[in-house]
């Protein structure tokens, strides 16, 4: 890569040529907002550091796909459905961007992912955890939910657990747990089609340089 | 009759050029998703005195080029340059191939004006 690639790939924000090795399918959200944006007659300046999609100040939207892994089942026996780490490598963040909005979406295979009983309740978790994968001791969940039928695309807005628009460094752990609530008693598989999850991933806004640097003007 | 149309030649007065942009012609078609490549324009030209309204130019402008006129080799033309530009999207992979739908300033020429 010559000097010229250099000066034009820093000048896109990027301090080198992007090399995917295993690219996955665009989000179609992503897609939603590009072409949206092409289409626009006029893009004036407040769609520039705005996603007018989320209603946030931004310039820069990504999507991170879930690294993480199968957690054993812990307590208490049988009614877990599902027990799994979501680490996010977001080492691509720059310095100076801030973040303005944090959108975790669970990804389920059927349709909608229920209890095997009528009157049962699924209830999800979701916690900070450490870089090994535990939730952290006596923290309280940053999201708690409880679902009668989980549909094949939930977001989860983790905005204000991400606070004050730090990015959360270079990396986000979170332990996701479903379990089967409610009156179930002790049914047999109290949690219904449990190999419906399918994928989760991340969608960070955040505020690049530049345009922080145009709003403080 | 009217006289023969004249060639079509090119004006000489400042105006937005095209100018496409193709990522795949620098070899990034493998990380920038869309767009492949995108119309960049630039501004090209003459600004001679008198300068005409719509060359969309300055009062300094103005006055430059009638400095140039009764001294061309003291005073150089006015330029030729964007006045108005627009932004566009690129949406990419990065290094942790994850997607990213970035917003970038003033990345097209709209408009040319002399300055």
């Amino acid at each position: 890569p010559g000097p010229q690639e250099r000066i034009l790939l820093r000048s896109l924000g990027l301090s080198a040529k992007p090399s995917p090795s295993s690219p996955g399918p665009v989000p179609p959200v992503l897609w939603r907002i590009f072409h949206k944006r092409r289409t626009l007659a006029r893009p004036g300046e407040p769609q520039s550091c705005r996603v007018e999609e989320f209603h946030v100040p931004g310039d820069i939207v990504r999507v991170f796909a879930d690294r993480g892994r199968f957690l054993p089942e812990g307590q208490p026996p049988g009614r877990l459905c599902l027990r799994k780490l979501l680490f996010f490598n977001l080492s691509a963040l720059e310095e100076g961007e801030r973040l303005t909005m944090a959108q975790l979406e669970l990804r389920f295979h059927h349709n909608s992912y229920q209890p095997a009983s009528p009157g049962q309740v699924l209830e999800l978790r979701l916690y900070r955890a450490s870089p090994g994968g535990l939730p952290r001791p006596g923290r309280s969940p940053l999201v708690e939910r409880s679902f009668v039928q989980l549909r094949k695309s939930l977001p989860l807005d983790l905005s204000a657990a991400l606070k004050d628009g730090a990015a959360p460094g270079s990396n986000l752990a979170l332990v996701l747990e479903i379990s089967a609530g409610g009156d179930g008693g002790t049914p047999r598989s109290p949690c219904g089609s449990s190999d419906a999850f399918a994928a989760t991933s991340l969608l960070l806004v955040t505020l690049g340089p530049r345009c922080r640097a145009a709003r403080g003007r | 009759r009217s006289p023969p149309s004249p060639p079509l030649t090119p004006s000489p007065l400042c105006k937005p050029r095209r100018l496409y942009i193709s990522f795949s012609d620098v070899g990034w078609e493998n990380w920038i998703i869309a767009p492949q490549g995108y119309l960049a324009n630039y501004c090209g030209g003459d600004c001679p005195f008198p300068l005409a309204a719509e060359l969309n130019s300055t009062n300094h402008a103005v006055l430059q080029t009638m400095v140039h006129s009764l001294d061309p080799q003291g005073t150089p033309q006015p330029c030729c340059v964007p006045v108005r530009l627009s932004p566009i999207s690129i949406l990419y992979y990065d290094n942790s191939d994850n997607v990213v739908l970035r917003h970038y300033e003033d990345m097209v020429v709209d408009e040319c004006g002399c300055r």
